[in-house]
């Protein structure tokens, strides 16, 4: 029971997850775009969840106003919220589809994909 | 400010719509059902047909299979030269459809629609690619010594566009002619562009029967027709979900143009040797009541 300890995991209390990238599958098909998207049908899009309570650790690059918004909320969660759990890096994804002119056109869309996870 | 979210399929339409609950009252659930009732599977699903009628260039799947491969890898697709730093790479296929004739093919045109090209975006770059078959009569093109010199021109004016050389030797594999069609954008206004296309012996100027090099454009299959590219790049980062708004927007306005120009294509003239009918699967579209 001592080593289970050790882990300083708290017993009976859900401990909230850290802010980090979850897994967020997207599919073109079930949103019905499949008939103008030609490929990809799918892709893995992530997304942030989890809590940026105090302190805030280095990777998740906090601005300087996540760090004194955490702080406060620390000190009394009730008079300020805390920080939020956002994509702080995305990367684009290419996609190939046919416009209204029935052509067939290749275009690299922006900010598509979860890179890294941040308080801000 | 207008949210945008990715709701489950599972919940049924109705709740999904009252689900958005947002300050402006209905305007964005109303334009978020637009889009899903337009797209959704069970609406739109005369769209697949449509989708199947059109044979994507194996040089847009190359293209399309470089640059997303190496964005796994974290180069950005403006990373290759081929790209010309463009993030949209449109394809246009050829409409021409050319007279049988027995008499030597001394000029072949090439008409594009380009009205869907976004004003909006920045042209870097068009070139026009020509599939070159393995010629038939193998013993004329191989008497031939010297180069050839492949032209193109605007339809309307004899301003070179530019030229490629083509070796007796090479012209008897088939291959893809690449030419640039660049200026074109800038000596042609309007959405309808004509090329035109002829070729001579280096030496004597003379112009050469483009049969005997494989360059007419009887027979040839979706895959081997020519295509205009056009490398643009956006100017300002746009927001998807007022893009998604566009192309849904746009998709039924050219429906109904469609309609519209079935009617009229009915009664069109053959001019030139150039139709206005467009591509094979873009014909007159029945709307299912």
């Amino acid at each position: 029971t001592a080593l289970g300890n050790r882990h300083g995991k708290r017993h009976g209390k859900k401990s909230k997850s850290r802010c980090s990238k979850k897994a967020l599958h997207v599919n073109f098909k079930e949103l019905g775009w499949d008939d103008w998207i030609i490929a990809p049908l799918d892709y893995e899009a992530y997304h942030c969840e989890g809590v940026c309570d105090f302190p805030l650790r280095s990777h998740l690059e906090p601005t300087n106003h996540a760090i004194i918004q955490t702080l406060m909320n620390s000190m009394d969660p009730n008079s300020t919220p805390p920080s939020c759990c956002v994509p702080t890096k995305l990367s684009p994804i290419s996609i190939l589809y046919i416009d209204s002119g029935n052509n067939v056109v290749y275009k690299q869309y922006e900010d598509m994909v979860v890179e890294q996870c941040g308080c801000r | 400010f207008q949210s945008a979210a990715i709701i489950s399929p599972s919940a049924p339409r109705r709740v999904r719509g009252a689900r958005i609950s947002h300050r402006d009252g209905q305007r964005s659930s109303k334009i978020l059902k637009d889009i899903l009732a337009s797209t959704h599977p069970v609406v739109g699903h005369h769209k697949d047909d449509l989708k199947d009628a059109i044979v994507p260039h194996e040089y847009m799947l190359s293209i399309y299979r470089t640059y997303s491969a190496a964005e796994k890898l974290g180069l950005n697709a403006s990373f290759f030269r081929s790209s010309k730093s463009a993030n949209t790479i449109t394809s246009f296929v050829d409409r021409g459809t050319g007279l049988v004739s027995h008499s030597p093919l001394r000029r072949q045109k090439y008409l594009f629609d380009v009205s869907t090209l976004s004003d909006k975006e920045e042209l870097v770059g068009a070139e026009l690619t020509i599939f070159r078959r393995a010629p038939g009569n193998l013993q004329t093109s191989s008497q031939t010594t010297g180069l050839y010199d492949i032209q193109l021109y605007p339809c309307s004016s004899d301003s070179l566009l530019d030229s490629r050389s083509l070796d007796p030797l090479d012209s008897t594999k088939a291959g893809w002619e690449v030419l640039d069609a660049w200026d074109m954008f800038k000596v042609q206004q309007g959405n309808q562009l004509c090329f035109q296309l002829r070729v001579t012996l280096r030496k004597s100027d003379t112009e050469v029967d483009l049969r005997q090099l494989g360059l007419d454009r009887s027979g040839r299959s979706q895959q081997e027709k020519a295509i205009l590219v056009a490398y643009t790049r956006s100017k300002k980062r746009e927001n998807l979900f007022n893009e998604m708004k566009e192309k849904i927007k746009s998709r039924r306005t050219a429906g109904e143009k469609e309609e519209g120009a079935a009617a009229k294509a009915a009664g069109a003239t053959e001019e030139d040797g150039v139709s206005l009918k467009g591509a094979k699967g873009e014909g007159p579209r029945r709307r299912r009541r």
